[in-house]
């Protein structure tokens, strides 16, 4: 464990927390794509196969929560505030997704088997999973305050990643191709977010597209 | 040291 990777895993948690508190809040889910928090949950479910392999304490613990508060966030989507989403603005086609993902982690895997095969398609879901809600704010143009806070975060937990794979590099010689490659895509699709959020919201104005 | 050591990132 080191600065980054903390820092990243706790950018990570707090994004969860915004995200739910924008929901409770506004007891609305408007503006939130349900098929990136759908994604985000097979994201978990299919990368923590190994939850009953011991690291530590703080990779268990953080896993179940990753895992509990992504099926949480579904069930507040589609039954509790059901009536404040709007399909008609979420409409990202992901099963080019969840297709293209796949086919890349049974050809390009560490070790062909099941548990690796699925490890290694979460890693490449999980670059893409953020397109749905990137596209759904391209198509309104516009996003409350609170819901850009959680994308912040979510975006800066996937840079600090990256800083840590520089330091793991120089400090382990740890090294981690599949990861990197999606990491670093998927740090690049918040560019332009990252850009307007802090040309914008930073300065205090609402977030919209120029 | 590489990922053969297991996925011990999240």
């Amino acid at each position: 464990m080191n600065f980054f990777r903390l820092t990243a895993d706790l950018m990570h948690l707090l994004s969860i927390f915004v995200l739910l508190l924008k929901i409770q809040k506004t007891r609305s889910c408007s503006g939130i794509s349900f098929k990136t928090q759908l994604l985000y949950a097979v994201v978990f479910v299919t990368r923590y196969l190994d939850l009953l392999k011991w690291i530590s304490l703080y990779n268990t613990l953080m896993k179940i929560f990753f895992i509990a508060s992504s099926i949480y966030i579904l069930y507040l989507m589609k039954i509790k505030f059901r009536a404040t989403y709007d399909p008609s603005q979420d409409t990202f086609r992901i099963e080019f997704l969840l297709g293209a993902c796949l086919l890349l982690a049974l050809v390009f895997n560490y070790t062909f088997t099941f548990i690796e095969v699925l490890w290694t398609f979460s890693i490449y879901l999980e670059a893409v999973a953020i397109l749905p809600q990137l596209f759904m704010l391209s198509r309104t143009g516009e996003a409350e305050t609170i819901t850009t806070h959680y994308l912040f975060a979510l975006g800066a937990y996937r840079g600090l990643y990256l800083l840590n794979w520089i330091w793991r590099f120089y400090t382990e010689h740890h090294i981690d191709w599949i990861v990197w490659v999606a990491g670093a895509i998927q740090t690049a699709l918040y560019s332009d977010f990252f850009y307007i959020y802090y040309k914008k919201v930073l300065h205090g104005q609402k977030f919209e597209l120029p | 040291v590489s990922h053969e050591s297991g996925h011990d990132e999240l």
